[in-house]
């Protein structure tokens, strides 16, 4: 049974795009079959890979869409057992081609069930709660939240519960949170630590454990197209993701 | 005649809010009378003056569907001469509630036809291209664009300038770019400084010559209900909005 992660927060610049790319390469090399689905019209995960948006062909646009398969689309990356589904700059305009349509929030859903060779599918989320992220939260059966640690990025938390749980309520009761990961933690912060307490204390144990401290290679991996791991394996960044990935690993055996 | 500024880009998290929030207050301390609209559902700039999002009363979501005018909605700041238009959760389905009327890209620009007894009126966006920024964009006479010196933050840019090109063509005619301001620059960053060169080739003298540093009392300020400047004016991140908001004014002046 694949398990679909939709990677989501409405919150901007938390760290959505950076923890697919780096959660789901950490896991490939745990011998898991994966695909990333890039569904930010700005194709930050796409441009990670070191690929272009895609113009012209089937893309993560076309497949919700309903234009064509996602086997027809899905190109390998670098990574071995790592595929990409990759975004284009039309899915900016899905918010209002599928407003007339009926049920517009299973088209994603609708599209996934040919793809059955995966163990894990990660979708990576734009900033907003709008008909992809909807649609990513109905096909999804896991959500991952990233939460960075400044003050800011707490606001907007309990509204997407109340997005997920609605979800869960409507369209899809088999939608769980899987975690809420700390991202961009800065020890030298004084805000940090009673941000870190805060959250833990509304997610409780749904917090992993692993933090992802900020880590200046992070940010300059995707400008050499390759996942941190690739670029600076022994950094501090690329080593808590691979921590990550085997807590989340614990987390889906134990269940 | 007042100035409406949209400070807009669909990337996450490069600061505009941020902007916002503390360019107006420099602006303010000029002797210049401004208001802050928050189109932003998180209430981003409400909660940076220490304020909660609206619940059952007017806000900007009320103002923007026509249920009441901008001038009922209105609060004071802290900041003498700093007006708020804050932000409600309801803002949230303005994409879905507008998506069925006429024209709905002109709601806000008709709202605020009203207000004449400000110099400036600064609009805080979403990090999304939806009815929000649509309505931002229209209602705008210039747009202000945060560029955060990252990589991924460069990726959306061009994207950024066909909209604001498309709604100047279709929309409004009078909408300038009054400039793009650098943010969260870190000298240690080996990429801030082509980044920075990258984008000042893109955009010429548009870019502003003062840039934001990173600094850490900027997201500590929101935590205390303060702009950074009333938090700790003497920290670089007060000090370089208070240059941006004086090369700002050079600019409008030399107009
Ligand atoms: N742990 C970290 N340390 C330092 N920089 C980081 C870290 N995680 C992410 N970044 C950088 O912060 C910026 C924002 O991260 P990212 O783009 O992954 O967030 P996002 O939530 O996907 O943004 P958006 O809301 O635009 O989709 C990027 O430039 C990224 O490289
Ligand atoms: N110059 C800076 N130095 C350090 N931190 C900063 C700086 N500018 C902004 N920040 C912090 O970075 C985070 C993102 O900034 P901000 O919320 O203003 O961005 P935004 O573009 O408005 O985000 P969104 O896309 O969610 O609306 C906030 O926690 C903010 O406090
Ligand atoms: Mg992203
Ligand atoms: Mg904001």
């Amino acid at each position: 049974k694949t398990e679909i992660f939709a990677v989501s927060n409405q919150k901007g610049g938390v760290g959505k795009t950076t923890t697919t790319v780096n959660l789901a390469t950490a896991l490939s090399t745990l011998n898991k079959k994966i695909l990333i689905i890039d569904l930010d019209p700005q194709g930050n995960a796409t441009v990670s890979f070191g690929q272009k948006r895609v113009m012209g062909k089937l893309s993560s646009y076309g497949v919700i869409t309903g234009q064509g398969q996602a086997q027809e689309a899905i190109v390998a990356t670098m990574v071995p057992n790592l595929y990409l589904l990759p975004a284009s700059q039309e899915l900016l305009g899905v918010d209002l081609e599928l407003a007339g349509v009926q049920n517009p929030q299973f088209y994603l859903k609708k599209s996934l069930e040919q793809l059955i060779d995966f163990d894990y599918i990660f979708i990576d989320c734009p900033p907003a709660v709008g008909m992809l992220t909807l649609n990513a939260l109905v096909a999804a059966t896991q959500v991952i939240i990233p939460i960075q640690c400044e003050y800011l990025a707490l606001e907007g938390v309990a509204d997407l519960m109340k997005t997920i749980n609605r979800i869960k309520q409507n369209f899809n009761p088999q939608l769980n949170i899987q975690g809420v990961v700390l991202t961009m933690y800065d020890a030298r912060f004084n805000l940090a630590k009673s941000i870190q307490n805060d959250v833990r204390s509304f997610f409780g144990d749904l917090v992993f454990k692993t933090i992802i401290p900020r880590n200046v290679r992070i940010p300059e991996a995707p400008s050499h197209g390759k996942p941190v791991m690739l670029y600076d394996f022994k950094s501090i960044g690329a080593q808590s993701y691979i921590h990550l990935a085997a807590e989340l690993l614990q987390r889906q055996q134990g269940e």
